[in-house]
């Protein structure tokens, strides 16, 4: 199966 | 340099401020491998910095690579290094070429 898409993860500091 | 060589530069961010002040998106696995700044808050301490923008890739922090890393590694990495207490500062390798160096 393809990789998990983390595309839409942003993160914020 | 020439048109076809990617520029890099050290940018060291004072912790100017409680909050470091950036959001990045990408990571290992993913369209964008290697994270990428996404906004720069008024405020913080990047912003106070004045020499991150928003569209660069960080290649390194605190002299660790990004390369490999997925999000959540990544995120944390520069999390901690904002957090610690051994440096009033952190490092970030950034380009503002959308490449892999």
């Amino acid at each position: 199966s393809p990789p998990k898409d983390y595309e839409d993860e942003v993160t914020f500091f | 340099p020439g048109l076809l060589e990617p520029t890099s530069s050290l940018v060291r961010v004072a912790k100017s401020a409680s909050t470091l002040g950036i959001a990045i998106e990408g990571g290992a696995n993913t369209r964008q491998p290697i994270p990428r700044i996404v906004t720069i808050q008024r405020g913080g301490s990047a912003h106070n910095c004045g020499q991150l923008k928003v569209g660069q890739v960080i290649l390194e922090v605190n002299g660790a690579t990004m390369r490999g890393r997925e999000h959540r590694d990544a995120a944390r990495l520069i999390a901690e290094a904002f957090k610690t207490k051994e440096r009033d500062y952190v490092d970030f390798l950034v380009t503002d070429f959308n490449v892999a160096l």
